[in-house]
């Protein structure tokens, strides 16, 4: 799974996922790449947020809305928001990772397993790219 | 204003041990490709979204990554492929399943937001959409990639019922879904 999370120069925010799923998959099973709010979502009031792991977890706890949702109503950060929503996935027994981006430009890259390909660009220009945790 | 990119290509057993540096250079040079790609796009003026679909296009052309080539193999030796989209000034959404030939999965999650008035299509449906918006369609062999095909050959050996996280970690592989005796495992 790939996915990317964007702010532009108007202000406007942007998430996309895109997937292979997994492995010896059987019966047309889909993960949450695909599902709108579980995988994938974006809102210019709180954050885009684009997420990779074990998709059946993250649709049950439709966990991009849920970070986006903690963030409108309870006013939390986005750091704090993905972690909760994380560690919702863990309780369940699932695992994965999460990207987010704010409004105002702060990122969060939670993950709960043992390394999350990741990256970032800022308006410099200046690049950093992450494996391990 | 800010504007700023940010991209992953999967999560999961992912350990420096295990990772030969020639591997690693390869995936940080696709990494950094992506990142820069987007970049050009956003400091063009460009739309969030323009950046989202330009970096993730690299990923999925890359076979390093589990998204377009280079996608695993489902249990009848296929590559299904899904993708979403989403606009955060509009709400607008769309997304795609299930497909086997469009190469870049998400141009066709975005023909969904922008040319239709649905938010998700699925399977053949999706395909002949995307073919109407002269997206490029692709024979599925353009998909496979030798490692993965040995990765479902391995699945297939170790115990045929099981799904595979493309990077499960120890604790995945004993995870029990009760539901239909199904373990995962990396």
């Amino acid at each position: 799974t790939v996915g990317a999370v964007a702010l532009d120069k108007m202000g406007n925010l942007a998430a996309g996922t895109s997937t292979g799923g997994m492995t010896n998959k059987k019966y047309g099973r889909v993960g949450d790449s695909p599902i709108i709010g579980a995988g994938t979502y974006a809102n210019n009031l709180t954050a885009a947020i684009s997420c990779t792991g074990w998709g059946e977890f993250y649709i049950r706890s439709v966990v991009a809305h849920d970070v986006s949702a903690m963030m409108e109503y309870k006013g939390l950060s986005v750091a704090e928001a993905s972690a909760l929503a994380l560690e919702k996935v863990a309780k369940l027994g699932g695992e994965g990772g999460i990207i987010a981006l704010d409004k105002n430009g702060r990122i969060a890259m939670p993950f709960n397993t043992a390394g999350m390909y990741r990256g970032s660009v800022t308006e410099n220009g200046k690049i950093e790219v992450e494996i391990y945790k | 204003n800010k504007y700023i990119l940010v991209i992953h290509g999967g999560a999961g057993t992912i350990l420096k041990k295990n990772m030969d540096p020639a591997k690693e250079a390869a995936y940080v040079t696709q990494l950094t490709k992506a990142l820069q790609k987007g970049y050009e796009v956003i400091r063009g003026g460009k739309t969030s979204l323009d950046a989202v679909e330009a970096a993730i296009r690299v990923l999925e052309d890359s076979p390093l990554f589990n998204a377009g080539k280079g996608a695993v193999f489902t249990h009848d030796g296929r590559n299904e492929l899904d993708a979403a989209i989403m606009d955060g000034k509009t709400l607008g959404a769309g997304a795609i399943a299930g497909v086997t030939t469009i190469r870049n999965p998400i141009s066709a999650a975005r023909a969904v937001m922008e040319k239709s008035s649905h938010v998700m299509m699925i399977g053949l449906g999706a395909e002949k959409f995307a073919r109407q918006c002269n997206l490029e369609l692709v024979d599925p062999a353009y998909f496979y990639t030798r490692e993965r095909w040995e990765g479902l050959q391995k699945a297939l050996k170790e115990d045929s019922t099981k799904a595979v996280l493309d990077h499960g970690n120890k604790k995945s592989q004993r995870t029990e879904v009760a539901a239909y005796k199904d373990n995962k495992f990396g």
